[in-house]
């Protein structure tokens, strides 16, 4: 038996539309532990990875460790139809081919039940290993969400570059170019707004921009977002989710042949 | 010429 209910039923809204135009189906992978996803694109240019720990539910219940395959169109389906203040149960018995959805308002007095057919999913399994990063950035979600729109005005890819100046985010193309510097913050009144840079080696690495502006439809999901850069590897965008998960992003840079 | 790697190329298979 596998029972978890997320008191914010919200978030998960939020988790899908963050991840519906990138992936068409998932696995959620359950344990004891918690809830993990991982999902690449049909191009294999980026990978989503969804860490959820148990006590982000109550209550969590997961007997054996079990696969749940779903298509993103269902859920995105079903999921739409939960208030935002709704609580979401997720409950799925071993053997059986459906996953239940109960969504309950806040005073009890509505529930709806959903059924969603579960899927085989064929996926490969990638082991993401702990990384040392030259350049971590930690800035205001909404900030990066507008750069990446502004900088896709001027053209498909994003020169990242990182030094001791703080951070610049370039695009170039038939129309002009442009670049965006960032600086640590001094002084902010908020955390949030903090503008945070980790700086171990000097960095610089060209992303395509279709796919950051896919990732900042997880912008609702946090007000902040780490960009984590290293020479030659993927980039890798987090969205915390609450204080029990989170949202990555891999994606790989574009070389120079 | 820019090439877009595969993103499974960086990490291994398990």
């Amino acid at each position: 038996m596998f029972e978890a209910r997320l008191i914010q039923g919200s978030v998960l809204k939020k988790m899908i539309d963050a991840i519906k135009d990138i992936v068409t189906d998932i696995n959620l992978d359950c344990s004891s532990t918690g809830i993990s996803v991982q999902a690449m694109d049909s191009g294999h240019v980026c990978l989503v990875l969804i860490e959820l720990g148990s006590d982000g539910f109550e209550p969590y219940r997961c007997d054996r460790n079990i696969t749940l395959g779903l298509g993103l169109k269902a859920l995105s389906v079903v999921v739409r139809c939960a208030n935002n203040d709704d609580s979401i149960t997720i409950k799925a018995q071993e053997g059986t081919d459906n996953i239940n959805f109960v969504f309950e308002s806040p005073n009890g007095e509505k529930t709806s039940q959903f059924e969603i057919k579960l899927m085989d999913i064929d996926s490969e399994h990638l082991g993401i290993p702990d990384t040392e990063y030259d350049s971590v950035v930690k800035m205001p979600s909404h900030e990066f969400q507008r750069i990446c729109r502004d900088m896709s005005q001027l053209g498909d890819s994003i020169v990242v570059a990182c030094t001791k100046d703080g951070i610049q985010f370039s695009a170039s193309g038939d129309m002009g170019s442009g670049k965006i510097n960032l600086r640590q913050s001094s002084l902010v009144d908020k955390e949030e707004d903090q503008i945070n840079i980790e700086l171990n080696d000097p960095v610089h690495l060209t992303f395509a921009l279709r796919y950051l502006n896919y990732f900042t439809k997880a912008t609702p999901l946090s007000p902040t977002v780490t960009l984590s850069l290293k020479a030659e590897s993927p980039l890798c965008v987090t969205y915390p989710i609450g204080d029990f998960g989170s949202m990555k992003f891999f994606l790989a840079p574009k070389i120079d042949d | 010429l820019i090439r877009q790697r595969d993103i499974s190329s960086f990490f291994p298979e398990i």
